[in-house]
């Protein structure tokens, strides 16, 4: 027996740019998302390996706020944050503030398994990936045109962090 | 922000969580996704919870911690596990619990939700924005999309 939940998100709804059409193309990466982790389980992989299977599509793909696709901060730039936890022995790994990871989950996995540490942010994270052997990506990777578009209309429009709308998770 | 959460054939379970942040954030603000106990948790005696929402109220109330106390403490008490209840009562608790514990974040302002796998292989889902049309699940047999049932917030954002 196994079992698999996945979410990408919980912003608010934006009835006029949740079109149909662009429905269907979130649930089509969820559905991704979902089945690279029902793979894992159902060839009797473990939970830990399916979860990293079923968040990597979706840090890869640009509709979602995780990996390429992420939100912008107010000076221009895509910060990412991740965890990751096994409910085995309850060892967890977290990184908050980092750049230049592809899949930040498997960097707080790393952070799991090969430091003594929980949490790692910022340039420290950086440096301990670069020690893991992760490369390095470009911050160009991460930018898309709809969350820079997002960030200079709340610039706009004068709005706090939390004013603006994060329809998209 | 994105999640998983995982019980294996085993019985083990495991969360995982990533997220961009929020729009324009500043001064190197950290939301719920990347601390332990408020956006992530797993144990294997309670449950596996991946959150998203408002992180800053999800840190507040402890929100996977919070879910997998309740759990691990609670129905240990029922003595479910010496007198299994039927598996839809032991999922309606554990909705129950998730339930209650996003309610507390919705009472003081935060919006956003959870999902959940129970050692018993229910996946809850518990989320108060109509981004809840994204959260899906699957197991042997089973594959199923929660569907967010209204358009109320609890917080003041558009």
């Amino acid at each position: 027996k196994w079992s698999l939940a996945i979410h990408g998100g919980a912003g608010t709804l934006n009835r006029d740019a949740m079109t149909p059409e662009r429905r269907a193309e979130y649930e089509a990466a969820l559905q991704v998302a979902l089945d690279a982790g029902a793979k894992v389980l159902a060839e009797g992989g473990s939970a830990m390996d399916a979860v990293k299977a079923a968040i990597i599509p979706m840090e890869d793909s640009p509709l979602f706020n995780a990996g390429k696709g992420a939100v912008f901060t107010w000076d221009g730039t895509n910060e990412l944050d991740s965890s990751i936890m096994d409910g085995r022995d309850r060892s967890a790994g977290a990184v908050a503030g980092v750049k230049t990871v592809k899949n930040p989950i498997l960097l707080a996995d790393s952070v799991r398994t090969a430091s003594p540490h929980v949490m790692l942010m910022g340039a420290g994270a950086e440096a301990f990936a670069a020690e893991q052997g992760f490369a390095v990506t470009p911050p160009e990777y991460f930018a898309t045109p709809a969350r820079a578009e997002a960030l200079e209309r709340m610039k706009a429009q004068q709005l706090s962090a939390l004013d603006v709308d994060h329809k998209f998770g | 922000t994105v999640g998983a959460v995982a019980l294996d054939q085993h019985g083990n379970l495991a969360a995982g969580t990533s997220t961009g942040g929020m729009t324009g954030k500043r001064w190197g603000r950290v939301g719920d996704a990347p601390v332990i106990g408020a956006g992530t948790y797993a144990d294997n005696r309670a449950c596996a919870v991946s959150a998203t929402g408002w992180g800053e109220y999800f840190l507040r109330v402890g929100v996977a911690h919070e879910i997998c106390a309740r759990l691990r403490y609670t129905i240990p008490a029922l003595e479910f596990r010496l007198h299994p209840w039927d598996p839809i009562t032991i999922k309606n608790y554990a909705q129950t619990v998730a339930d209650e514990v996003m309610a507390d974040v919705k009472d003081l302002g935060g919006d956003g939700g959870v999902i959940l796998v129970t050692p018993e292989g229910h996946a809850i889902f518990s989320f108060n924005t109509s981004g809840m049309y994204r959260g899906r699940a699957t197991s042997d047999g089973v594959n199923e999309v929660a569907i967010f049932g209204g358009e109320e917030q609890a917080s003041a954002t558009p």
